[in-house]
């Protein structure tokens, strides 16, 4: 299993 | 110039527990609307999302917006030395580079104010899509603490697999493996306790236990959490605070190779 990060989900705005 | 006060100190002491293990500075985005903060871990696995709306406050002013960059760690060594009772305000002028904390004790016989130097954080600040969630799950907050804290001794990773007829907790490694699930509760005499399930369609996520225990530091904060989840969307762990706002944790999955 591997950890995703939250940036991969949530884009910088 | 802005300042927050609150009649009791308690509930920004349980705001700061909540956090200051995850995040070691944070801003602090004041509004006439409230304070908000959102903040990644260093890992940038899981993010932070706190909301004190102004008329939660027993007194709010803020004139200009004010971005405040604080270390948490100070800042939570200055609130250990407020009693949960004492009168907490919170002020800073416009352009400042400190904010002051003062205490004041409930017979007015001790006031005590605390100044702390205000950091320069580079605001980096994400967008959250609104997401209609496959299942949300609410339950008693202290027992979703006791799942995580139980869970996290037989593997680093829970799964948590929610279906109509419950949620189950699963977790393994080498002492072996664990399963909780927690069933609907059908009839119970006090809302807070019962386990709600609204499930749009199955959903089936594995998260690294160490952010889920790190979330459970709120617990103090609410008597229920609220997990919403959808497949391969980070999950959102809410901490609702009573008649101030909410603390949201999400969480990215981790996911096959």
């Amino acid at each position: 299993m591997s950890q995703r990060t939250i940036t991969s989900f949530f884009t910088k705005t | 110039m802005f300042e927050a006060r609150l009649n009791a100190a308690t509930t920004l002491k349980k705001v700061l527990d909540a956090i200051k293990d995850l995040l070691n500075e944070a801003t602090f985005d004041c509004s006439d609307a409230g304070i908000q903060l959102q903040a990644m871990d260093n890992s940038h696995v899981s993010l932070v999302s706190l909301t004190l709306r102004s008329d939660g406050f027993d007194k709010f002013r803020c004139d200009r917006n004010l971005s405040m960059g604080m270390n948490l760690g100070s800042m939570s060594k200055i609130l250990k030395c407020a009693n949960n009772e004492d009168t907490v305000t919170m002020k800073a002028q416009d352009n400042a580079d400190t904010v002051t904390f003062m205490f004041e004790s409930q017979n007015h016989e001790k006031v005590s104010d605390y100044e702390m130097k205000l950091m320069n954080l580079d605001q980096e600040h994400l967008g959250i899509p609104e997401t209609d969630y496959s299942c949300v799950v609410r339950m008693p907050a202290m027992e979703f603490a006791r799942i995580c804290r139980d869970l996290s001794q037989f593997g680093e990773s829970v799964i948590i697999c929610c279906t109509k007829e419950g949620v189950k907790f699963s977790a393994s490694g080498d002492v072996g493996s664990a399963n909780i699930k927690l069933a609907q509760t059908s009839s119970v005499d006090k809302e807070e306790e019962a386990v709600t399930i609204e499930m749009q369609e199955p959903v089936s996520l594995t998260f690294a236990c160490r952010y889920l225990n790190a979330f459970t530091k709120a617990t103090p904060l609410s008597n229920q959490v609220q997990l919403s989840m959808s497949a391969d969307v980070p999950l959102v762990v809410e901490y609702r605070i009573p008649d101030l706002g909410h603390i949201r944790y999400y969480l990215a999955p981790k996911i096959e190779e």
